[in-house]
Parts: structure tokens; sequence; C-alpha cells
């Protein structure tokens, strides 16, 4: 057990509230006691929950393609083809 | 440099990106022609699970052309899957093997809606093969997605390609029933003897009614607020005694080596495709290859999404007549054969008396017993017998052997 991991946990369930934009105050006590509950069980993997994916580095190779395909049902989306 | 100019199989390949252009998304794409009969033979679609793991896994590991030697140099595959068919290789959801992205995709309904158009586009571009039978096949994690994305697929009666079947191997598809099976797997009841001890197997079953009642509500509910406590309790009781002992929890028979996925074998294919030659050939775009990244894997538990009921859109694809196999490794344990076997003979269908009242039957490859068959209409479980969760990687000739009757249209195997 952690003092760290304590702190940390504490904030979990807010931290969750404000990533999926859902009020705090809104939740049933049911709910709260619950994640309390799994925060003090399994600090471990409650702490490694992740709300989003960290950006991939990449570097965009432009004149690698043979071919462009896009179709005007699908305006927003587009196929590279090597 | 083509992708060709890999030696990875002689015959043609495409590869490329999926662009969606105002949400940033690029999803890298690997396609292989058929060796036999690429004009008439059927075309897959495979992806990995995890989730968060690359189908560039299941291409080098399991059922691709090649393999990745200690050298990380191509092995040749005589058992490939492309034997009798062209395959498709995707990288997705987002930000997985060479697919990225500067948003974050965290749920299997999100990840699949990219994919329709991507097989829109590829059939317009290809569309000597939009006439082809088509199937998706996919693995462990892709139990969630494949269900999902192939009703998203039949919601488009506009479709420009023939869709024929879906394939599910040793995959997480109804974690209420699946989670009752962790226990009687380890502790003797799946074909192996026990690797727990037998207070080990009593908390186990002691953890299984509040882990049970926890999915229940988030069944119920399908809130993030229920699904993610669940996901965490359950995945703690009843695999940490297992992971505890070091067992590889992809295969019962062995312990867990080579890093965090226990195979020596995938740090090769790491190795092989973070070669700039490699890059250069096939296009690819990421600075970095990891055969799975488990950002998105966490990203998807805290979406809740692992304990969501997406076993009830098999259901769907069953009622509007869309054959769907269930195939399962018997040695194991994270997505094992007891609880597969379970959950199919509890779905709801249409034909679901008549597919729990029939037969379990051997399933015989070259006059030997391979597996057991369960057959009704449509819809076919099948226990492969000496594999773990990766069946092509341990059963080669065995699974190209049910694969070949399957999209061949045996669906009696």
């Amino acid at each position: 057990f952690s003092v760290q991991q304590s702190l940390f946990n504490e904030n979990l369930l807010q931290k969750a509230s404000e990533a999926l934009n859902f009020p705090i105050e809104n939740l049933s006590n049911d709910v709260k006691s619950l994640w309390s509950e799994m925060t003090l069980k399994f600090p471990n993997a409650v702490s490694n929950l992740q709300f989003k994916t960290n950006p991939k580095p990449h570097t965009e190779k432009i004149n690698a393609w043979d071919f462009h395909v896009k179709d005007e049902k699908l305006p927003n989306h587009a196929l590279r083809v090597k | 440099k083509t992708p060709e100019s890999l030696g990875i199989d002689t015959v043609k390949q495409y590869s490329g990106y999926l662009d969606v252009e105002d949400e940033d998304k690029h999803f890298f794409y690997w396609f292989f022609e058929s060796r036999n009969d690429p004009k008439n033979d059927p075309i897959i679609l495979w992806l990995n699970g995890g989730p968060g793991c690359s189908s560039l896994t299941g291409l080098f590991f399991e059922l691709g052309p090649s393999s990745i030697g200690e050298d990380i140099k191509p092995i040749y595959n005589k058992h490939s899957w492309n034997s009798n068919a062209s395959v498709i290789f995707l990288d997705q959801p987002i930000n997985v093997g060479y697919s990225y992205s500067s948003s974050s995709v965290t749920d299997t309904v999100a990840a699949g809606k990219d994919v329709y158009a991507f097989l829109e586009l590829f059939f317009k571009q290809f569309s000597q093969y939009k006439n082809l039978p088509f199937h998706i096949a996919g693995e462990s994690y892709a139990g969630h997605y494949i269900p999902v994305f192939a009703s998203e697929i039949l919601s488009h009666e506009e479709r420009q390609f023939n869709f024929t079947s879906v394939l599910i191997g040793n995959g997480l598809t109804d974690p209420l029933t699946q989670y009752k099976y962790y226990e009687p797997m380890a502790c003797g009841e799946g074909g192996e003897p026990s690797v727990l001890p037998e207070e080990e197997c009593e908390a186990m079953l002691s953890s299984q009614s509040r882990c049970l009642s926890l999915i229940d509500s988030c069944y119920q509910s399908q809130s993030v607020w229920s699904c993610v406590p669940a996901s965490i309790y359950c995945n703690n009781a009843q695999m940490g005694p297992y992971q505890r002992t070091g067992r590889n929890v992809y295969d019962i028979r062995e312990m867990c080596e080579g890093g965090s996925l226990c195979y020596t074998g995938l740090e090769y294919i790491d190795k092989y495709l973070n070669r700039d030659d490699v890059k250069e050939a096939l296009g690819a775009e990421t600075d970095n290859y990891e055969s799975c990244n488990f950002d998105v894997n966490r990203n998807f538990l805290f979406a809740g999404d692992w304990m969501k009921p997406y076993h009830k859109a098999v259901t769907d694809l069953l009622e509007s007549k869309l054959p769907v196999l269930i195939y399962a490794g018997d040695k194991d344990f994270i997505c094992n054969w007891l609880g597969n076997e379970a959950w199919v003979d509890v779905l709801p269908w249409s034909g679901s008396e008549k597919f729990a009242s029939s037969k379990v039957k051997p399933w015989n490859v070259a006059g030997k017993e391979a597996g057991t068959v369960k057959n009704h209409d449509i819809f076919t479980f099948l226990r492969v017998y000496g594999a773990g969760h990766m069946v092509p990687y341990d059963q080669p000739a065995n699974a190209l052997d049910f694969f070949n009757e399957w999209i061949g249209g045996n669906y009696a195997i």
C-alpha cells in the first residue's frame, strides 16, 4: 500500500467523471462505494486505467502510393494503395 | 520497393492506409492474394484482438504466408490461410500496429465504424474481388469486434461486397457465461490437470458469485460505472490466481516466457516490422511498431468495453442467416474452450434448441481425431485438440483444414 497511490485513487472517480463528461454528483452512492472498494482492493489495476491513447509519432510518405481511392458516398474516407 | 520485394510470399500484394480525414485516423492494411485461384477464391479479413494487438502478429505468428525466425528473416508457411483464399490483415483500432491517429478510439462500436468504409473503398478499387465470398475471421478480443462489425456491415444493404460468414477463434464474447469457466479450466476440468492448489480453486469459486453479479449489472446498464468495476474485480479474482503461477495464460501446458505476451517469437516480429527497409516497402508511416499497444488496452478497459454483452449481436447475425463458426483451442486458459462451448449452447436464436441438443461429433483430419464439432444449420462450435489461444500457431495443418472446409461452405465441418 502506498500513500501516493491512495492520493491518486482519491481523484480517480473525479477524473473518470470529467473524461466521460458526467457530473460526479449524479452518481449513486452504490456506484461511489463500488469504485472506492475496487480502488482499495486492486490499487494497481485501477491506477493503470487510462482515459486516452497517446498519439503515435509518424512520418507521412506522400509519394509512396500508386492509387488514391475515394467515393462520394464516403466523403470523409480515402484509401491509399501501394 | 513494394510489399512483394520483402519475400513474405510470391503472390500479388497491396499495402496502404485508410484515411479518415476529419478525425485524423489512419488504418494500415496488408493484402495477400490467394496462392491457389485468386479470381475465384474467397476474401478474408483477419483481425487480432487484445484489445490493442496488431493483426500483423496474426500474419507472422499464426496464419500468414511467412513467419519470422530468430535471424529476423521470413520463413515460408505452407499452411498459410492464403492457400485457398485472399487475406487482408487490418491494424485496428487506431494506434495499433502501423495504424495511427492523434485521437483515441475507446470501444468496440466506435472501432467498427471505419471497418465498413475500409471494405467499401477496398472493393471499389479492387472490383475484381467484390463478387467473391467475403468472410471476417479473428480471435480473442475479436470475439467482441466481429459480432459488432458484422452487424454494422449487415446494416448497410447497399454494400458492394458479398458478405458470407464470420469465424471467431478463442474469443471473449459472452463474459457472463465465460467467466464461470476460469475455475474449472484452471482446476482440472478442461482436459489438463489442475494447475492450482485446492485453496486457490476454492477462492476462485467463492469470488465467482460477486463477479457474476457485477457482470450482470454491466449487462443490464451497459454503463461505464458498472462495467469498469466488473472488469477490475473479475479479472483480478478469476485470472489473478492463474497468472500468479507464472503459467502462460494462452496455453495451460506452458510457463510464460519471452516478454509480456509469453512467446519469444513475437519479439522477432517487432524487430522485423521496425526495420527501415520493411517500413519503406510497405509504406508504413509510424516511427515505431509494437505488437500490442497497452494504452489501447487500458483505454478499452476504462470505457467498460470488456464486459459488455456483444454476444447479443451474434443472435442478430444468425437471425440474418449469416453463418457463424466459433472455434477454440482446448489448451487456452484466458478464452478457454469450456466457456466458449457454454455460451454457444445458451445463445438465444431460432435454432438454439436444436443446436443445444445436437450431438458432439469427433472431428477428423487425415483419418485422425483432431477435435470435436457441434453444428446445427449455420452455427458451429469446434474444439481443437492440442492448441492454445492461437490455434494456427499450435495446429497449423488442422487449422487450415477446418478453415478451408468452412470457407468452402461445409458448415458442419
